[in-house]
């Protein structure tokens, strides 16, 4: 069961997106769903330690440009990011 | 719309007219520039990441879909021509636009050393989706807001990390009150599990002036996402799982219990149900399938199991009796 807490506890979230976001033309219900999975599992990430995770927001961003979402929040937890979208 | 980053993958999960594919040059180039990922294969002069899966049920509205995406077999040549070993299906029939789509690719090959360390547990994976349409009005009148949108935009800026009026985000806040109306949040039984709390977070939005999307975490590593248009005509709701039901209960619930739930919320006069697992010898297939044959409510329509490699596929559609 989830509290009210969950409200505050966003690692990122979009006010301005959020207040003025219409979805009136959101007329297909039907998703497209794309998993990559880069490496079997995180101990097989090479180089330096560095994986999508430190990928920024801002880079997030810009590549969900291309799949015409935005971002309107995030909860992050030790071993996952999860993003809220637009559409 | 939902994404899920984690260390080694992502989960990209578009409604709408979103054109997602079309991320996959610009992703691949960035992982290359900030990570130094580098996933061509010379040879072939594509990709080849581990593993890749697209999938997507019929489109409601095809046409108004933009580029590639009106059409299954031209999403299927953009990916064919980007990644390494592709394999395309079509699951269900074809000709009443109730199927599914699947495209794979096989597992890239790793050397004897890494293949016998992923041997381990922390591997196995399961997905379990489920696919609504024709939701009861009742049901869907819930995840109708009825909220105005600012009709003039906020004071230009970027977007704020942290604040602490996050509580004043009325998309969110009524996304939070849906769910908890709904029960949303009690899918899995997670609190018996262990005598312990599993860590729990949880972010909704009510889009306006209807719609309904949420993620949730189990555990800080899984997630559950629902989205719902609600609209009368062509109604839809989505659920998708990676939550491993029976570690996460302590085998107190199998995916039936939370097919249960799940329809209860929305009591869909159709719906079709995927199920991936590494291995057949996963519970849920059995318990999944015996639901198909003893529903009371629900007449199975259509049932097709795929050995994909190393993944096992069960696809099951359903009509109201």
């Amino acid at each position: 069961t989830i509290s009210i807490t969950e409200l505050t506890n966003h690692s990122y979230i979009d006010h301005q997106l959020s207040a003025t976001l219409d979805s009136t033309e959101a007329f297909e219900g039907p998703e497209k769903l794309l998993e990559i999975w880069f490496f079997p599992h995180v101990g097989k990430v090479p180089g330096e330690g560095k994986t999508l995770r430190d990928v920024p927001v801002e880079t997030w961003v810009s590549i969900l440009q291309l799949v015409k979402c935005e971002v309107l929040s995030i909860k992050s937890t030790p071993e996952m990011d999860a993003f809220l979208l637009s559409e | 719309s939902s994404m899920f980053i984690y260390p080694h993958r992502m989960t990209l999960k578009t409604c709408g007219t979103t054109t997602t594919l079309f991320c996959l040059p610009r992703l691949f180039e960035i992982l290359h520039e900030l990570l130094g990922w580098d996933f061509r294969n010379e040879e072939e002069g594509k990709f080849e990441p581990f593993k890749v899966f697209y999938s997507r049920r019929a489109f409601m509205f095809p046409s108004k879909q933009k580029s590639i995406h009106r059409n299954w077999g031209d999403e299927v040549d953009y990916l064919n021509a980007f990644f390494c070993s592709g394999k395309s299906y079509v699951v269900g029939r074809f000709d009443d636009r109730k199927h599914w789509n699947l495209y794979v690719t096989d597992t890239k090959e790793q050397d004897e050393q890494v293949a016998a360390v992923e041997e381990s547990p922390a591997v196995e994976d399961e997905t379990f989706e489920i696919l609504m349409t024709g939701l009861d009005p009742e049901c869907t009148e819930q995840f109708v807001s009825h909220r105005q949108v600012s009709a003039e935009p906020q004071p230009l800026g970027q977007p704020q990390e942290r604040t602490n009026d996050d509580a004043d985000d009325d998309g969110h806040l009524l996304g939070y009150s849906m769910t908890r109306k709904t029960g949303l949040d009690n899918v899995y039984n997670t609190a018996s599990a262990n005598s312990r709390d599993a860590e729990f977070h949880h972010d909704a939005f009510a889009f306006s002036p209807c719609g309904y999307s949420s993620n949730m975490i189990v555990d800080n590593h899984y997630y559950y996402t629902l989205h719902v248009t609600p609209e009368k005509g062509w109604s839809y709701a989505s659920f998708e799982s990676n939550v491993p039901v029976s570690e996460i209960s302590n085998d107190r619930q199998d995916n039936v219990d939370v097919l249960r739930k799940v329809l209860n919320v929305f009591r869909p006069r159709e719906f079709c149900l995927t199920f991936f697992a590494k291995s057949a010898g996963n519970k849920n297939f059995d318990s999944l399938q015996q639901f198909a044959s003893k529903s009371r409510l629900y007449e199975k329509k259509e049932r097709i199991i795929y050995d994909l490699e190393d993944y096992q596929l069960l696809y099951i559609r359903f009509e109201r009796k």
